[in-house]
Order: C-alpha cells, then structure tokens, then sequence
C-alpha cells in the first residue's frame, strides 16, 4: 500500500524531523507517481499531481507528531479529495420537466445507468419516463422496455425514427404521461466518430437537456482522457457517472476525467441491479485511487 | 554512436510516457529494463533503435501461442465466451459466427446469459440476422441448464461450432465465478474435449485491471485465448502485453467495430508498431 511504501522511503528522516526539502522528497514523490499510474492514472495527469504536491510539500514544516511519510500522504490524500470534487453534487432538478442524456462509449453502462437513476430518481418523489433512443444495437430498445418494466415506469419508444426526433418527440408527450424527469438513453459511441457525436449534438439542439451525464467505466485506463476529453468538448457534460466500482479496479480513471473535464463526479454504479446506485464521495475515491 | 541521443533520463522518461500511455504500465519496469540491458550489450546503439528494437521484442513476446482455434479431433468444437460486464461478448460471438460460416462451418449458438435484461434477444437478433440456429432457456433459468441442451443439441445437429454466450460478470464476484465454473464443467463433462477454446473478451479501453481480469478468469475456466474488442477506438490495448507475460494467454482475435464483419485474426507486429506509435 501507498502508506507502507511511504513510510519505508521515510524511515530514515524519522529521527532528523525538520522540513521536507526537495532531496527528502523526491524518492517519495516517485512512490506516490507509481501508486498513481499503477491505479491507472493518466501518465500526464500523474505527473502533473505529484509536480503539485511537490510545491505544496517542500518547506512544510514535519510535525513532531507525524512521520514525513505520513505527512506527505496526507498532503497527497487531500489534494486529491479536493481534486475529486465538492461532496454532493445533484442532478439539477427543475420544479417543471428536467430532461437528462446519458452519453459514453459502448458497454460503458448507460442503459443500466438510466434505469438506475430513474428508481433513485422515483424514490425523491420525482415520475420519470425513460425513452430508447438507441436504435442500432440489437434489442436495447427492448432492454430499456424490461427495465421500465421491472420498476414500473414509463418508456417511449418509436419505431423508425432517429435518435434526435425518438427524443424530441419523447420530451413532448411526457407531461401529458404526468412524468417530470425525462431520461434519454443513447447508444454507445466512439468520441471518434464523428456523425455520431454530431448526432449527440443534435439531440442537444432539438431537446432543451438539462443535463448532460457521461457514462464510463471505472476500469478504463489511459484512454479515459481522450474520450472524456472529446465528449465534453463537443457536448459540454455537466456531469459524470462512474460503472462497475463493485470490481477491485483502483479507478484512475476518476482523476484523470476529472482533470481534463473539471466536470463533477455525481454518482458511482456499484452493481448490476436497479439500486446500485450511490452518491460519488471523493474521499473514498481519493483512499482508493491511492491503494 | 550514429546520431541520436543516449539513454539518459531524459529518454527513459519518454520511453515510460510512451509505455505507460498505451496500458503497458504493468509491465513497464521489465521492458525498460530489457533495453537497458540491450544497451549495455550494444544491441542497441541510440534512441531511434529502441523503438525497433522494442517493436521486435514486443512482437515476439505476443507471437508464438496458436492463434486459430483449436478444432475437436471429431464432433462439435466448443466455445466458450467470458469476460466482464460490456466487454463485447455477445457482439463477439457475432462477429466469431460470420467468421466460421465463411469457412464454410456449420454455428450454432448458445444463448448463456438468462440474467440481462434483453440478453436472450440481443443474440436472437444476431442468430436471425446470420442465418444460425440458436438453444436458449428462460431468462432467470440455470446458465449451466441452457449449456446443457447446447451441447446436446449441437451433437443432435452434428454442427461444427457451438458457440456459448455468457453474462458479463466481475472476476470479484465469487458466487459469479462458481456458476461460470460450472458452465464449464458442463460443457467438459457432456463433450470429452471440451470447452475445446475459452475465448476471455477484453475490452481494449480497460488499463490495469484486465491483467487480473485475465488471472482470476484462467484460475476459473482455464482461459485459451484472448479477443481485444474496440480496438476501433483510441485505446491502445496495451494490457495484453503484460497479460502475455505473466499469464501466458495469447490474443486470437481483436475487434474493430460493431458489426459481424468487425473481427480480425490477431496480428502481433502491426498491432505493436500501433503501440509504440
Ligand atoms: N458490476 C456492474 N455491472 C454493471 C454496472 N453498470 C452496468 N453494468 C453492466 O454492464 C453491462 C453493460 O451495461 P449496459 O447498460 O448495457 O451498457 P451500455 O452503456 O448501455 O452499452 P451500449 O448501449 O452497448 O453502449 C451490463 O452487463 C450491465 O449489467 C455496475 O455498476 N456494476
Ligand atoms: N466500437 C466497438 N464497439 C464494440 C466492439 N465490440 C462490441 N462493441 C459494442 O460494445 C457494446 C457492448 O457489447 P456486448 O456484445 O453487448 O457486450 P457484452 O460483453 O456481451 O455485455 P454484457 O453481456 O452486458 O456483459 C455494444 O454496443 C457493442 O456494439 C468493437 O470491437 N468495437
Ligand atoms: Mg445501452
Ligand atoms: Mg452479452
């Protein structure tokens, strides 16, 4: 772990107390980058933290109560909460409709992701309608079909249409089905792909979207950067969810889409079932990044 | 020396940008310990050399397991498909029947994931489009049950290929591991060979954590061969090569987008010129 290594690179300053000097810290400075980009962190991203934690370590005073090695985590350990994000951050609730497109690579968790939300969504009081606006990938309308089924809410679906009118016209008839929140789930993509990022932003021509939510996987390695970074470009996200934490991946990926988007974190899936959905806490995120 | 630089910091820090970028982080400390040593040895003479060498290194660590599938000496050969949650299994199997229909093979396929919501339609939809025949059981019933009457079915038929369709799964779930063990078991005790190829799918966007992926999977099911899906992106794959080195499994196949046509044989120096690019 993070805090063993830590401390052995320190273990010979623990007597000498003193300040942390750029000599002292370097070794440490090289563990923490290892325990980043072993967490997947971006290669960049990595270096540009601990660039950042070394201005922020050297001439700070060694707490007589401390070791340096575990002053210098607490440093790391902080830098990072703060560079997770605020704690709680919503999903922008209107008092009339709110309207909210899940977006993301393919496989990434979105159709899975909606019903989710809906179900946390429902259980505020609130009436969403879900409506299947993935029509290439074989069966996802009927995916989102099961899953409105299975918490007994609304879908809109629509045969031969695409995507931006499916979601046009799925907006306009919520109210009359006396829902409030509209959930929009899109096919999967690649950032690369050009016709269908420009279809993303059609959607957001046509639709007022409230909000724009990115989908991806907690796994994802050095990559994270470049999808994120394109899909935010292109549609500005105003937020970010992030699948499959129930695994043992380290989550790297956190920091880095939170480096290069500065959008926030708002929640974290946990599982395949329709409640694995939890608020994100950049603290948890920050102790596990670190290992 | 013949222009270039040396081997100083500078270059190795380079060196680890390149490596790390591309998913090789796991195996990062060993290569740039390999061309150090190359250097000491004047294998290599200057920087513009270590990328050739390391292109040769590279694809030589990556060749040599079988990349075609491995045949039943007679009857059906059976495969069986696993990997983590929207890694590309089902689409894979798509992909994997188009391929040996156009070698002339009879497919028949086996729809193994009775948990997903659509999961039962989704391979439906690929077996109709393809022209296969296809076994499937009720969604919540046994996975182990539906390989059963696969196996069955594709002895009754004398087809060539059956191909097993599993539900996504982490390799931390233990209960999830188990039911995927026994789908094997099944499959082992119903057909003497079998599962003649257990084909992990990995998705090429996934860092690190692929290389436990692909330990705890061939700890469960003895995996035979690995297929990189969405190598169409800007992912660069570069797990594989520290899955190669500590788990010895081979990639057989990559994928390369969302239709059946989207599947290429795995080819080591192509793929690793792309990842040192
Ligand atoms: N373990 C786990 N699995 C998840 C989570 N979220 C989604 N999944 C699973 O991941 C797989 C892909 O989920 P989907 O919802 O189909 O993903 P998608 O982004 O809609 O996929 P495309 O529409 O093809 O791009 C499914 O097997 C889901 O059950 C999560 O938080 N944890
Ligand atoms: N671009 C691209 N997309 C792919 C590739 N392979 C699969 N996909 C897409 O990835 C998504 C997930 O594919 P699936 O085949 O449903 O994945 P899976 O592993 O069966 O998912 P679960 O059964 O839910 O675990 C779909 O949108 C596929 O079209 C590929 O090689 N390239
Ligand atoms: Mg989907
Ligand atoms: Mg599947």
């Amino acid at each position: 772990s993070i805090s063993k290594s830590l401390d052995s690179v320190f273990s010979r300053f623990r007597k000498k107390g003193g300040v942390l000097t750029e000599e002292n810290i370097q070794e440490g400075l090289r563990e923490i980058r290892q325990a980043l980009l072993e967490a997947d962190v971006n290669f960049k991203v990595a270096k540009g933290f601990v660039k950042s934690i070394q201005e922020q370590a050297v001439g700070a005073e060694v707490l007589k109560s401390v070791s340096p090695g575990q002053q210098l985590i607490k440093i790391v350990h902080d830098e990072l909460a703060v560079l997770m994000g605020e704690k709680a951050a919503p999903i922008q609730l209107n008092p009339g409709l709110t309207v909210i497109m899940m977006v993301g690579l393919q496989g990434s968790g979105k159709t899975t992701t909606c019903g989710k939300l809906a179900k946390l969504l429902s259980k505020q009081g609130r009436k969403p309608l879900l409506v299947a606006a993935d029509i290439q990938r074989p069966a996802a309308i009927e995916q989102l079909r099961v899953l409105g089924k299975q918490l007994e809410m609304p879908v809109y679906t629509e045969e031969g249409g695409r995507p931006p009118d499916i979601c046009q016209n799925g907006v306009r008839q919520a109210s009359s089905q006396g829902c409030d929140v509209v959930i929009l789930d899109t096919a999967g993509r690649l950032h690369i792909d050009d016709a269908l990022m420009q279809e993303l932003e059609t959607v957001r021509k046509k639709v007022a979207v409230d909000e724009i939510l990115l989908v991806c996987d907690a796994m994802t390695g050095q990559d994270a950067v470049n999808s994120a970074k394109e899909f935010n470009q292109r549609l500005e996200v105003s937020g970010v969810i992030l699948t499959k934490l129930d695994g043992d991946t380290r989550g790297g990926a956190a920091l880095s889409i939170r480096q290069v988007t500065g959008k926030p974190i708002k929640f974290v899936g946990v599982g395949e079932k329709l409640d694995k959905l939890e608020v994100f806490h950049p603290d948890r995120m920050a102790d596990r990044i670190l290992g | 020396f013949s222009g270039g630089r040396q081997l100083d910091d500078d270059f190795i820090e380079d060196l680890e940008e390149v490596l790390y970028s591309s998913d090789m982080g796991a195996t990062a400390v060993k290569i740039i310990e390999r061309v150090q040593k190359a250097y000491k040895k004047r294998e290599i003479e200057s920087t513009e050399q270590v990328f050739e060498f390391l292109k040769k290194d590279l694809a030589e660590r990556l060749s040599g397991g079988d990349t075609s599938l491995r045949r039943a000496a007679s009857g059906p050969t059976v495969v069986l498909v696993a990997g983590v949650n929207g890694s590309g299994k089902t689409t894979s199997i798509a992909k994997l029947t188009k391929h040996f229909k156009e070698q002339g093979l009879s497919v028949l396929l086996a729809a193994g994931d009775t948990f997903r919501a659509a999961a039962v339609e989704q391979l439906t939809i690929w077996a109709d489009r393809l022209d296969v025949p296809i076994v499937k059981g009720e969604t919540g019933s046994d996975p182990a049950a539906v390989a059963y009457d696969a196996v069955e079915a594709a002895l009754a038929r004398q087809v060539d290929i059956l191909l097993v369709d599993t539900a996504g799964r982490l390799h931390t779930q233990k209960n999830l591991m188990t039911e995927l063990e026994k789908i094997r078991n099944v499959l082992s005790k119903k057909i003497a060979d079998a599962p003649h190829e257990v084909l992990l799918v990995l998705d090429a966007t996934t860092g690190q954590n692929a290389v436990q992926q692909a330990k705890l999977f061939s700890e469960t099911i003895q995996v035979t061969g690995l297929v990189l899906s969405k190598l169409d992106g800007t992912a660069k794959g570069g797990a594989v090569i520290s899955i190669r080195d500590q788990v010895d499994i081979p990639v057989k196949f990559i994928g390369v987008g969302e239709q059946p046509d989207d599947l290429e044989v795995f080819e080591p120096a192509p793929f690793v010129d792309a990842l040192l690019e």
